[in-house]
């Protein structure tokens, strides 16, 4: 079982869309995988049209340890899911610290069966708060989206720069395991630019393949849909399908 | 002087841009704009051109009180710029909480004369995290952008009922001053239908004039310019310039 964090500190940059359809894509393969979403905003709960009620325990439940994977987990499209819950920002708001310790992901994590599943996904929140800190705490390797943006370079700058200090902090050794342009066009100058940025300095661990400006992701997620079984024949889920198989030779080996 | 927040907990939906842009665009009617960057990952400042140093004082020097205003104000563009530093996040990382008071921008500017600005801008980052908050509780009004993402509707409801809790808690009465589709395809079908959703039921607050999909935006902000600077004479420019127009009569009226 390996655990990847969709990480970068910069907003809107395609986390959530990449680890759910690379999720999607793994499932369709047959491979055993569940996505956790740890971003209070719960987008990747949404995007597999999972919206847990006020009741339903969520991911904050297993990370209290107030209900059991068991308890918590959805299905959909063969993958498991650990929603999380609009509540939740609710809850951030009440009470200043739902927890404060950047390792109750990874304890959590603990208790899993280590033949459940393939492979584990985390999607984490921007920014490096609480929650992003305990997706990095928790993960063996990181992948790390990135649009065709000015500012989403930055983030992975800082990405790469918090991952020292914190590797040292938790005497661990994360590190990217690929870098994955989610929006790009590669006809656009600017976006190029930064691409063969990227590519100088993270060269070894840039996907190939691209995803590409495509509308029936948004449409998707709208549906609580992943592109595969929206529109499986689209150019994005091609896209996606190739990410799938670039990971798994990394992962698998050749 | 009016402060104005932009605001949305969803990620990358255009807040970073629009502040600065409208902020370009105001300081060329003559008006005295101050922007704040808000965001530890300091892409305002960035997108103006200012990279403060290590040792260079910012905005968090203005909050904890250790340096001035006229210590720390840069100008770029007739804009007054308290910038941020990369160096914040790694701050972040290695002492949990620069501060854990979500007051401290309040408190800062009301050292500031009322007259020294007729519009002071505070650009936040997403999520609900102790710098949004003090940006909410900073700022007369907000102005929130949009995507035509289905996840940034998420933002803005999730935006809509934080305010409502925050204004019995601080017993305040925070309002959105205006909605802005930062980067609009009105011929794309779901983001047409997401303009739906949101005119329906903030139709009133909802900006008229919107900013369609323009690399020159993602150009000039690599280039520490405005679209004003970059490309005067860009669709992108006449948009903001418009927005601003728009802004300008809801704070002043007609
Ligand atoms: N290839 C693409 N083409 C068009 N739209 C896309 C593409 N990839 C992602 N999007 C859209 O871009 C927006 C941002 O993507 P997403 O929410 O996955 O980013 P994120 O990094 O998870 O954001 P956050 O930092 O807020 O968690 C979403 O509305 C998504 O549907
Ligand atoms: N109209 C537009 N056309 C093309 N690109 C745009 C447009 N508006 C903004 N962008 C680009 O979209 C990306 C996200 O915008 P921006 O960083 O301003 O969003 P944000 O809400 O401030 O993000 P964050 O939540 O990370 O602070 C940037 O790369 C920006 O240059
Ligand atoms: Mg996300
Ligand atoms: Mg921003």
């Amino acid at each position: 079982m390996i655990t990847l964090g969709f990480c970068n500190l910069k907003g809107g940059v395609g986390k959530t869309t990449a680890c759910q359809n690379i999720a999607a894509a793994l499932a369709r393969t047959g491979r055993k995988i569940a996505v956790i979403d740890m971003d209070p905003q719960s987008n990747l709960s949404a995007g597999f049209g999972v919206i847990p009620s006020p009741t339903d325990p969520q991911v904050f439940d297993l990370l209290s340890g107030g209900a059991s994977w068991n308890d918590i987990v959805r299905h959909k499209e063969g993958v498991d899911i650990i929603p999380s819950s609009l509540n939740l920002v609710m809850a951030e708001l009440n009470e200043t610290g739902l927890f404060d310790d950047d390792t109750v992901l990874r304890d959590a994590l603990k208790s899993i069966s280590p033949d459940k599943y393939d492979y584990v996904f985390l999607d984490s929140p921007p920014q490096l708060g609480i929650f992003t800190r305990n997706v990095l705490a928790a993960c063996d390797k990181i992948i790390v989206p990135m649009d065709g943006g000015f500012y989403s370079l930055f983030g992975l700058r800082l990405l790469e720069n918090s991952l020292s200090v914190l590797n040292d902090r938790l005497d661990n050794n994360l590190e990217i395991l690929g870098i994955l342009m989610t929006n790009y066009n590669p006809r656009v100058s600017i976006t190029r630019q930064i691409f063969d940025e990227v590519k100088k300095s993270f060269g070894d661990v840039l996907f190939e393949s691209y995803i590409t400006q495509s509308v029936g992701l948004i449409e998707a997620s709208s549906m609580g849909l992943s592109i595969f079984e929206y529109s499986p024949k689209s150019k994005a889920a091609q896209c996606y399908k190739e990410v799938a198989e670039e990971l798994i030779k990394r992962v698998e080996g050749e």
